[in-house]
């Protein structure tokens, strides 16, 4: 399974629909404080199901769709979409015959979410299935969000042995 | 199921000494199973010194020291099963300039060794210059963001302004 | 007592609006005591928006828009009662330039206001380059510390050895 | 009051006797990661009369003492000493008649603490209520350690509040 793209849409900040390419090796994203790095990552978390709205910062789900700013009213949709490759026909279920996927996860103001992979709608727990089998996920080791180091140094050594048994 | 967790801990463990003291330039460290003779019960210590220095639970090291141990555990774990995705947020923020490129030499092995897909957000000028390509995040508009391909000189001006 | 709390809040409030205002050259920023009609049984509630954006807990920002508003909140505290000294070790951590800027300004005008001397711990270039004098803190022999006069070159080179 | 200088000797890792001048205006502390610049702000704090060996990293009083390192072997006492003028004479009790002040604090392994003004030895208290009467001490928004403005922030809004209390 590869990342190749994320594209968002009315995700907090990022209300225009935005493409962030996920290219070979290290890519760096730089800008001030305030103005959406972070959102990127919770974007990127989201759609591949984050299921707790504090961990996104939020008091509820609804707290990702755009709120609205100066001149802008708030939005009432959100889509993030993540671009997959899977050249080497290794993921379960019956997508693994595409060479592309495309994972999406939108939702609407009161109403609720909904996944889909290549337009059509699964349940949370496919696209999460996906993703954990090839070692990745909203939960895995390898989505480091702000200020997880500091939770991993200050917690007790029995949290501690939680983290280990994501290895496990 | 306990079998299997002391199999990870030994295998995070060998990954954490060696990654500790890539990221130190030597030193020693260890993972310790603690408070519990049985494994789904213990807690994890971790002990740490770093180069020329005693060996210290982790809590009576330097921040910069706990960060980049709390980052050899990390990529321990990772590397027991590298996922083709990893992002890492303002993780060098504690860090001075020679542990940033140690950190960086390391994230640049891991993605050539495991064709992982680094995602690095940082305010660090030398994290920066070391990446692959760079992308700008700014608010033109207030309240709203947008994503921008920038060079390194673009980007250095970004972090001065708002 | 309960009353003694609630003329703190008031005193507290205001400065932490006026100085949320300074560090973010805008914006709107209050303390609000929640989960109890009683003052010393309630909750200290912190709703903040930088300029140009909409009001929302502090958890919704972002984590240099969080420490900034941390500090408006400590120096706020701090304004009801100036010591005769302040230590800050690296609070300017999460901040980007213009940030650390603003924060510098501040810290520049409570020395003045109240003589305050301010021991300032920084691994920012644009921090240092603001301070009246430098210490510069080595470890020539492992594990025995060093402190020694620097200017700002020294300071800068410093940063980049161990 | 008025803070003039800070004299550490066998604390952590300042092993040799060492003098930090605290001048007017703003004094930066700059150096590599683990040089030992947060130690000297410990310093301060265990002079004023921290009494929490785990606020100062430590599991217990004597980890503040040079614990030996490389060709050095540890040692077992450790003194930090608080130079202060007193111009406007508005300190509380006897010392009131002094210009100028030294507070110290000295831990030997296995024995205890004691403090000292001026030479003579008095209780933890007497130090505490010096510092606490200029609005300063260990325990005041005054001194901010590493990590202490992540805490402001994840705080539940009862621990909050009892931050505002020390504005009471
Ligand atoms: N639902 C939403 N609608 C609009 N804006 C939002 C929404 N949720 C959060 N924001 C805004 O997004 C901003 C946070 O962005 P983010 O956390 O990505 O910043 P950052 O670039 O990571 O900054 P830092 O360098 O300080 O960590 C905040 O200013 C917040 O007001
Ligand atoms: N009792 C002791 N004896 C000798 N060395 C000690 C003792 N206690 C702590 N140390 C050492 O002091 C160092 C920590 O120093 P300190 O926390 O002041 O670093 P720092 O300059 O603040 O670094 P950073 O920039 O990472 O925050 C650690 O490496 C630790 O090993
Ligand atoms: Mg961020
Ligand atoms: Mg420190």
């Amino acid at each position: 399974l590869t990342f190749r793209k994320l594209r968002l849409t009315g995700f907090k900040s990022f209300v225009e629909p935005t493409d962030l390419p996920i290219d070979r090796g290290l890519t760096g994203v730089v800008g001030p404080n305030g103005c959406g790095k972070s959102n990127l990552v919770e974007a990127l978390r989201w759609a591949m199901g984050e299921t707790s709205a504090k961990r996104m910062r939020g008091g509820g789900m609804d707290d990702i769709i755009f709120a609205g700013s100066g001149a802008r009213p708030r939005r009432d949709f959100a889509e993030v979409a993540i671009f997959l490759d899977n050249p080497a026909r290794d993921i379960p279920g019956p997508f693994n015959t595409y060479d592309e996927l495309v994972v999406s996860r939108s939702i609407t103001r009161d109403s609720g979410t909904a996944y889909r992979i290549n337009g059509t709608e699964v349940r949370a727990r496919d696209v999460g299935t996906l993703f954990a089998d090839s070692a990745t996920g909203s939960q895995s080791p390898s989505i480091v969000r702000q200020g997880r180091i500091s939770e991993i140094i200050s917690a007790k050594p029995i949290e501690r042995r939680r983290f280990l048994e994501e290895a496990a | 199921g306990r079998r299997r967790l002391l199999e990870a801990f030994t295998q995070v463990n060998d990954n954490f000494t060696s990654l500790f003291q890539r990221l130190f330039g030597g030193g020693e460290a260890s993972l310790k199973l603690i408070e519990s003779e049985d494994p789904l019960q213990a807690g994890l210590e971790i002990l740490a010194s770093p180069p020329g220095k005693r060996l210290q639970s982790l809590s009576l090291l330097s921040g910069g020291e706990q960060s980049l141990t709390a980052l050899a555990l990390l990529f321990a774990v990772f590397l027991t099963n590298p996922a083709p995705i990893c992002v890492l947020d303002e993780v060098d923020a504690p860090l001075d300039d020679i542990n940033v490129h140690r950190f960086c030499d390391l994230v640049e092995e891991l993605a050539k060794r495991s064709e992982t897909r680094f995602l690095i957000v940082t305010h660090h000028r030398h994290t920066m210059a070391r990446m692959d390509r760079l992308f700008g995040v700014t608010m033109p508009e207030r309240g709203v963001s947008r994503l921008v391909s920038v060079d390194l000189a673009r980007a250095e001006q970004l972090r001065e302004t708002a």
